[in-house]
């Protein structure tokens, strides 16, 4: 099992790779992406050596080879299929997103109890009412959602959605969502991230 | 010195407070809030005693003052203005989210290249033309950008924002940056984030 934070540090190792492709760079040395990203050389050594392919030459290592090989490690071709609750401007902004699918994040549809944004499509899928989540979160099979809704609504809608078979809440609002123990919730915690970032400035 | 991990933890409790104002909840206890975030009680302990206040009774701590308490020790009302460069879908989004401005984060206004955004206000703030940055971040006192411009503009905008004066980077782009060790990068890394979140599933 590999840990959270060698998990984040291998996806941006994979950014700096797809990079590596994009220029027509053949192969990278640890101490190039250590570099890159203000780490030590020996963690990237470490984090590598973890995986269980890597070409390793004398000029380092081949970029296709170990990007196939990240790629692989944390199950990018698995296909999580994700509905977004809440169809407003982040919710929108998520979904117009044609990046998150290289991940295996496919997002199937959209909820929102606005009558308005019903039938509208975004980035090709459709909005729905939040009255259809149930059943539509059993025909397709879905058990992973992103929670944007805003932060008043954001326990009740919660609610519904594990009522509706949910087990995985991406959660984007401000509130601490309480759930069943057989529930996960990722809090993405944006401005505990800016404070960190801007903390010590 | 408050380290990052604790100021996640610190930003999560503070959530919870908020909604317990929100709710009329005068008191809470550290099991409550520990049982939100699925943590340890002792951990919630050792966190709230470093902070210089925290009115504890028989039955818990105060919430409005742990509250402010939090916002004191993480500096929320230390203005932050910030720029946000890329001014489309994400960019967009965060310029109309008006709850930043209770961290502190002040987005000031939006850079772009597309002339079709020029002029237009987003949440009250205006989109210049990306040339308009060095002068707008002299103007107006700007060392921190939000970047949301495509991949294949991440590094080129970064360099010129660099030479705009820019020290602080929050960079939502999947590309790992390259900048002189003068300026910080916050990687906002949400596919590693997702990847964690549903690489046990
Ligand atoms: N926009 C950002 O940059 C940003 C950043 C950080 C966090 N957030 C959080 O993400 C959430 C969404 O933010 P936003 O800016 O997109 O808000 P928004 O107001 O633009 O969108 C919210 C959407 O949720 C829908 N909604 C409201 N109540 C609902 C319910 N009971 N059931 C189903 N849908 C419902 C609304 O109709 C609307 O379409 C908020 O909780 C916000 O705090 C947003
Ligand atoms: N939308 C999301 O949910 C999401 C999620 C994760 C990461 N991202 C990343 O955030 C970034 C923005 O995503 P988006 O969905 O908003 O893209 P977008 O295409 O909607 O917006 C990009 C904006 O950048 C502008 N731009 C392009 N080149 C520029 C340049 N040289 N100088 C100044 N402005 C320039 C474009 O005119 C456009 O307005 C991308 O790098 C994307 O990978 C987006």
């Amino acid at each position: 099992k590999i840990s959270d934070k060698t998990i984040n540090r291998l996806t941006l190792y994979h950014c700096i790779l797809t990079d590596c492709i994009r220029k027509g760079i053949d192969s990278i040395s640890s101490t190039t992406i250590a570099g890159l990203l203000r780490i030590d050389d020996s963690q990237v050594r470490k984090d590598i050596a973890m995986l269980d392919n890597t070409g390793k030459s004398r000029v380092g290592y081949d970029v296709k080879e170990l990007k196939s090989a990240i790629e692989h490690n944390l199950a990018f071709s698995k296909v999580k299929n994700v509905f977004i609750v809440g169809a407003g401007n982040l919710g929108f902004a998520l979904a117009k997103y044609n990046n998150f699918s290289n991940y295996g994040l496919n997002i199937l549809a959209l909820f929102d109890n606005n009558p308005l944004k019903h039938d509208v499509e975004v980035g090709g899928k459709k909005v729905y009412p939040i009255e259809d989540l149930k059943g539509q979160a059993k025909k397709m099979d879905v058990d992973i959602a992103i929670l944007t809704v805003p932060y008043n609504a954001a326990q009740q809608v919660t609610d519904y959605m594990v009522e509706a078979g949910i087990k995985y809440i991406w959660n984007f609002t401000p509130v601490v969502l309480a759930v069943p123990d057989d529930v996960q919730v990722w809090n993405e915690n944006l401005m505990g991230n800016f404070l960190q970032f801007t903390y010590s400035k």
